[in-house]
């Protein structure tokens, strides 16, 4: 289209600096104090996990704390690696509030998973245990970096969760929100505990 | 050459709608995007500091007690929370300490309706999701799936007319020959078109947005001619700043408050050909366009939706 | 698992998942 045709144009008044001098020039006293919003881009910065300068030890007790009290439940760790903690936590769908608001959490003598799984449509219990992986590492000296890695769900009725008839395409709907809500619960839990 | 205008428009818009019919609404997103979510226990206040941070005006609610998706924060909320202060001004403290799954009361107590989020699957044809989106009043419609293992709900994204008009302006060559002029096509909002001037109390403009169901309000000086535009984006701006409790301010000094990066707001004459506006939407950021006449008085407004509706059922 | 500092009591926390042929990543923020 011959751009010449067109009357499209920018209203010249409407442009910020345009106006605010236009309001200016009227020596309003209420303009003078209205100061233009800092549409600031701050990037915001991304790091890996959360970092800890603490001594490592203490910080694998402080998320075993933090992890206790959040009623999840752990693997005893191998003793070859002690800085890696591989972590289930029941993720009930809906019915989740128990008397202090919190999500209702496996303790850790597992004799009381509430065994009332939400069925789907084939008859398959919707798993309710997210499994994640939290680990130590030592970017250097006096500063490490807690990472937190998703791992799969289970149920807790035992029942293995298949999905081998999904293939690998179809299987990336992934939703992340119940990892990153729950990785939200542990990182509140530390940071009120330090 | 008139007819030749005619079956040229004609084919066109049918080209273009074939288009829509041919992709799907996970053809729109980039390869690589951001989605930004709340979670519905934040506080109203704090939501609007990670709105102007990321240089949004809306995002996907996200409730981490029902692990469900909880519908859409959009301007119209704040809105909201605006008209509810200026009704009950000694409830500072409440609004204060509002969160994000209070809006519904506040919607609730200044009687307005809950904006109706329709949404759709993503990989169903882009056409189907422009006409729930315009079923629904936010001008934009979210992509919800289900994660395969748990059946929860996953946001995938959310399309607004904006985006899907600048995917066409970008995608569909056709747009070249949409030469019939918009005063033709009978697509222009000019009937009852509510307007300002520069002195209105921005409270009595923030109203009219509400109960006129509109998005924008134009200014026009003791002539009818256009000054400026007050959008229902340039309330976060009024919050953001806490000037919403001195609500004598009138909409001229409200809009004070608009940040340097505001791009101006667009005109254009009736003799102006859809290949054009389509053309500025594939490089400008435009949200809407106002009809003047030749000397510059507000004849009336080409919204995108009006667009979209053309390019969806138009005749 | 990515974080940013926590800013105004509130935290932000993001992973970058494949949805099909595309990448998404998703940002939640909640209060501290």
């Amino acid at each position: 289209s011959k751009e010449e045709d067109s009357t499209i144009s920018i209203l010249p008044t409407s442009l910020p600096q345009i106006h605010r001098a236009n309001m200016l020039a009227q020596g309003l006293p209420a303009a003078s104090k209205i100061s233009p919003l800092v549409n600031k881009k701050s990037k915001t910065k991304w790091h890996f996990g959360i970092r800890s300068r603490s001594y490592p030890l203490d910080v694998m007790g402080e998320i075993y704390i933090a992890l206790k009290n959040l009623g999840a439940e752990w693997a005893r760790p191998s003793e070859e690696d002690l800085w890696t903690i591989r972590v289930r936590w029941k993720y009930d769908n809906g019915s989740i509030n128990n008397n202090n608001g919190n999500m209702t959490m496996i303790s850790n003598n597992s004799n009381n998973i509430n065994s009332t799984n939400t069925m789907t449509s084939s008859n398959d219990a919707i798993p309710d245990l997210m499994k994640m992986v939290i680990q130590l590492f030592q970017i250097e000296t006096n500063n490490y970096l807690v990472d937190f890695k998703f791992d799969g769900w289970e149920n807790s009725n035992g029942q293995v969760v298949t999905n081998s008839n999904i293939s690998e395409d179809e299987m990336s709907t992934f939703s992340a929100y119940p990892f990153l809500h729950l990785t939200t619960r542990l990182i509140m839990e530390l940071a009120v505990n330090s | 050459a008139g007819e030749n205008v005619l079956l040229e428009q004609r084919l066109a818009v049918e080209s273009i709608r074939t288009f829509l019919n041919s992709k799907t609404s996970y053809d729109v997103l980039p390869v690589s995007y951001r989605l930004i979510v709340l979670d519905t226990s934040l506080l109203v206040k704090k939501s609007l500091n990670v709105l102007l941070q990321n240089n949004i005006v809306s995002a996907p609610l996200w409730d981490s007690q029902t692990s469900r998706f909880a519908g859409l924060l959009t301007s119209s909320d704040f809105i909201n929370v605006i008209q509810y202060y200026f009704s009950n001004p000694d409830k500072f403290e409440l609004v204060d300490k509002l969160q994000l799954d209070g809006l519904k009361d506040i919607e609730r107590a200044i009687g307005v309706d809950p904006l109706d989020t329709a949404s759709i699957h993503p990989s169903r044809p882009l056409y189907e999701a422009c006409i729930k989106m315009m079923e629904s009043r936010s001008g934009r419609i979210p992509l919800i799936d289900k994660d395969e293992e748990t059946r929860r709900e996953i946001v995938v994204s959310v399309l607004t007319q904006y985006r899907i008009l600048k995917f066409v302006a970008l995608n569909c060559r056709e747009t070249r020959f949409l030469k019939r002029p918009i005063g033709d096509l009978n697509i222009i909002s000019d009937q009852n078109l509510k307007s300002c001037n520069m002195t209105t109390p921005v409270i009595d403009v923030i109203q009219l947005l509400t109960h006129a169901g509109v998005s924008s309000v134009p200014i026009v000086d003791e002539n009818g001619f256009l000054v400026n535009v007050y959008e229902a984006v340039d309330v976060l701006g009024l919050i953001k700043g806490g000037i919403y409790n001195d609500l004598s301010l009138t909409v001229g000094e409200a809009l004070m408050r608009r940040s340097d990066d505001f791009e101006g707001v667009y005109t254009c004459t009736r003799n102006d050909k859809l290949s054009t506006i389509m053309d500025n939407i594939r490089k400008s950021r435009v949200h809407r366009f106002f009809v003047v006449d030749e000397a510059g008085r507000l004849m009336g407004v080409l919204t995108l939706s009006d667009i979209l509706k053309y390019i969806l059922l138009g005749t | 698992l990515a974080t940013s500092s926590i800013k105004h009591n509130t935290l932000c926390v993001a992973s970058i998942v494949r949805y099909k042929r595309k990448y998404v990543t998703q940002i939640l923020y909640a209060p501290l």
